[in-house]
Formats: structure tokens, sequence, C-alpha cells
């Protein structure tokens, strides 16, 4: 019998059990398996790996829970740089997008450099005008911001220290 | 940081990552999920893997791309070389963070050396199932 299995992560970091509350832990619980059934949902009906793992991070992307797309930490200047990649197993092909600001879903970017197949990387402005080439949903920062990053980056700042998205109090100098 | 790795019905396999990167980063710094061998990784003869934590490290130690080289050339395991590269060399390296796995027999790794790692798995005819700490 043809088998497929999925796996996906939220982030990792020093968090410690006693600073997730019941309901956060409940939240992420749903939030992580969501994105587990919209990957599954593509390889239960014959769907290939790469459609899988895109589908899975945007449903990540679109939860503001976790670091990435709606969600995302804040930037030194309070804007949102994001960054994804995505890449083919079975031919080798592989797309990445760095640097890149206003686009909602940041891996389906990655997607459309694999499938274009004239480069894996692209970043900034240029990242940006492909993806308007391409289609993709453009959003305004707002559309990113949620008030636990806003108060992670207002802390961080005054340190001037980065922060892991999921730390409690660490600081990386 | 989030990410992705899966096996399909044809047996192939593929890995995505995608992150906001650090709070109050500067200078337009990147990480390691857009790193192609760093960040994310996938062949179908050795793995497919994503990788999440503190990304200087996972792109100074090429994390992704070392796990699919000791599946390689060392003809090991795909969980003996998760823990191999996370929870030794990155350790000895002040590396935190991890990684989420998949080989083409369907065998996951989950392997982290931080405190906890959002983490969710699924294969054919089984439950979904999520974990936060060990």
């Amino acid at each position: 019998m043809k088998q497929f299995a999925l796996a996906i992560h939220g982030g990792a970091g020093t968090l410690l059990p006693e600073e997730i509350t019941p309901e956060k832990q409940q939240a992420i619980d749903e939030g992580l398996r969501a994105a587990v059934s919209a990957g599954e949902a593509i390889l239960k009906n014959g769907g290939n790996a790469v459609e899988a793992v895109k589908m899975a991070v945007i449903s990540l992307e679109n939860c503001p829970l976790f670091n990435a797309g709606k969600g995302a930490v804040l930037d030194h200047e309070g804007s949102f740089e994001l960054e994804a990649s995505i890449m083919c197993g079975e031919t080798g092909e592989a797309g990445a997008v760095a640097g890149v600001r206003n686009v909602k879903n940041p891996v389906a970017l990655a997607e459309e450099v694999l499938k274009d197949g004239r480069f894996v990387m692209l970043h900034g402005e240029g990242a940006k005008d492909f993806a308007t080439e391409k289609g993709l949903e453009l959003v305004e920062d707002e559309y990113f911001l949620t008030a636990g990053r806003q108060k992670q980056w207002e802390a961080a700042r005054e340190t001037g220290e980065m922060l892991v998205d999921h730390d409690g109090e660490r600081k990386f100098g | 940081t989030v990410g992705a790795v899966a096996l399909d019905m044809d047996g192939n396999l593929a890995a995505a990552t995608s992150t906001g990167g650090l709070v109050n980063k500067q200078y337009s710094r990147l990480g390691d999920s857009a790193v192609i061998g760093a960040g994310t990784y996938a062949d179908n003869d050795t793995c497919a893997i994503s990788c999440t934590g503190y990304g200087e490290y996972f792109l100074r130690n090429v994390v992704a791309f070392d796990i699919a080289a000791r599946m390689d050339y060392g003809a090991k395991s795909l969980e003996k070389s998760a823990q191999e590269v996370v929870m030794k060399k990155l350790v000895e390296r002040g590396g935190e963070g991890g990684i989420i796995g998949l080989d083409g027999e369907g065998n996951i790794a989950l392997v982290f050396n931080s405190a906890g790692m959002y983490r969710a798995w699924v294969k054919s005819g089984g439950e979904i199932q999520t974990a936060i700490f060990e």
C-alpha cells in the first residue's frame, strides 16, 4: 500500500512550560493541527509533496501564533522582512525569497521561483516585483502586525538586542 | 519560523520553511530559512529537512545538508544523522534550535536542543499528533 507522511514545525526556542498558558497551548495545538490537515488533504488525494508542504506552510503563515506571514516578528524599523524556501526532492528544483515585504504568503512566492526555473533565490524589491508579476496577493504591513509581536519588539528595542521568536526572556546579543 | 516536510504516495520528498526572522533584526539581516542546504533541503535519495532556531548557527553549519550528507556518505539513518548534528555538533558550537526530517521510508525525525519545538506530524492511516516540549 502506498504511504505518505508529513511533519511540520512552528518554531523552536527557550519558552518554558510554565510560560505557556493552557489557552495558548490549545490555540497552538489547533494551529498545528490545521496545518497538518492542509498538507494531509493534498497527500491523501495523491497530490505531490511540494504542494503538500506549501499548503501546510501557508496555513502556518496565515496563523498569527507563529513567526511567519501574519504574526511575524518586527525588524528594527518596525516593518516586516520575510524569508522562505521550498525544495523538491525528486528534481532538486528549489525556490527561495529573502528580505521580501508585503507578500502575504512568502512560501507561495518561493514556489513560484521554483516553478519559474530561471532562479533559485530572489530578494528585496525584486522579489516583490516578481510576486506582482506572478499575481500573488500583496498586503499592507498592518496585516502582519499582532499585539504580542509589538510587545516583543518594544522590549527588544529597549535592549538593542535581537530575540528569537519563541523566547520568554532570553535575548541574543 | 515555520516549516514542513512531506513524502507523497509516489515516494517523492519535499521541504519548505518560512519566517519573519529575529525580533528587532537590523541591516536586513537574513537567517537560514531562505537558504537551501542550511534551513531547507530535500533529496529523494536521503531526506527532507526544515530547520528552526537561531539562524546564524544553521547557516555556518549548513545543518540541513549536513544531515542529508551523513545519510548519503555515512549510510546513517535519518534519526542518527539528525541527533549527531543537532544534539552534538550544534550544541558544541552554541547553536540552539531544531529540525523536522523525513526519509523515503516515511521515518520522521523531530530533533531539537532547545527547551521546546512546536511540532505536529501524521502518517497515512494514522492520527495527527502534536507536541511542544519533550
